[in-house]
């Protein structure tokens, strides 16, 4: 008499929160842009044997995105997911895994980010700054402002832009743009820099240094920037296996 | 006279009725929600 089908798995069994847990750290670790994801739940999960000790898992997963950036070194579990009012991100992802002999591997895995709807964040906060495009003239401004105010005082190496992680912009009762980005030191000094930026470029790979810089700039009714920057420090680099991509309202594979 | 009955009332008047107290299992996915939903 064949063996009774194994009774399929649900959402919530060990084993399925097992293979999220792979798959979020696969996402993360293979993301070069934006922000790390949280799971937030297993949507489905199907599996598929293929003989003894080996199956092909395809699981939908429903992530969040938390206030760390894919470069920072903070562990995921120490990450915070921004929340409803911070004008959520909600990733979907599709992976295809296989557990060999109790091993996971990712076979494939495509993603989409959006940004919650401003009707949604306006329900739960009316006052709330909503996200604004991270090619929106005031947010560049802001980023090239707090940026320069930053290097012109700091006695750390000089620093460049790798990108805008994310901006929001409050317009009642003041006018204030909110960024956030990811920074990389330069072999050169803040001095050197005045001197010839043109000098100054990325350190080598095993030197980088990357950090993430939070800026508030205020425009009206008063004039005030408020700059904080953090290098991580040196770390070794993850292997490349492939560019995954989460910027809000893109799609990754 | 002999009337064939729908199945579905066969299916109901013959469907075992469950135990009283009986509490179906949650379906199994989609999974728990560890944050909020969007």
């Amino acid at each position: 008499v064949p063996a009774a089908p194994l009774a399929p798995l649900g959402c919530d069994d060990p084993e399925s929160e097992a293979a999220a847990e792979f798959a979020v750290n696969y996402i993360n670790g293979h993301s070069h842009h934006g922000y790390k994801f949280a799971l937030n739940s297993i949507e489905n999960i199907r599996v598929i044997s293929q003989g003894l000790n080996n199956d092909i898992i395809f699981l939908e997963l429903d992530l969040l995105e938390t206030t760390c950036h894919v470069l920072s070194p903070t562990p995921l579990a120490n990450c915070t997911v921004r929340s409803f009012a911070q004008h959520a991100v909600e990733g979907d992802c599709d992976i295809k895994l296989q557990k060999l002999d109790g091993k996971f591997s990712v076979l494939a895995s495509k993603c989409h980010s959006h940004a919650d709807s401003s009707e949604d964040v306006r329900q739960v906060c009316p006052e709330c700054p909503l996200l604004a495009s991270l090619n929106n003239t005031e947010v560049l401004t802001a980023v090239a402002t707090a940026l320069n105010d930053h290097n012109s005082k700091t006695a750390d190496p000089y620093l460049i832009l790798l990108e805008i992680g994310r901006a929001n912009i409050q317009y009642e009762p003041a006018h204030i743009v909110s960024v956030e980005f990811a920074v990389a030191a330069t072999n050169c000094s803040a001095e050197d820099a005045k001197v010839s930026v043109e000098a100054c470029q990325l350190l080598p790979d095993d030197q980088s240094n990357f950090g993430f810089c939070t800026a508030t700039m205020v425009t009206r009714p008063s004039q005030d920037l408020r700059v904080g920057c953090q290098l991580y420090g040196h770390q070794v680099p993850t292997p490349d296996a492939g560019v995954i991509y989460s910027h809000p309202g893109h799609d990754t594979s | 006279s002999v009337a064939k009955r729908a199945v579905a009332d066969v299916a109901q008047h013959d469907k075992v009725p469950h135990p009283v107290g009986f509490v179906p299992p949650p379906p199994p996915c989609p999974g728990k929600i560890r944050h909020f939903k969007i």
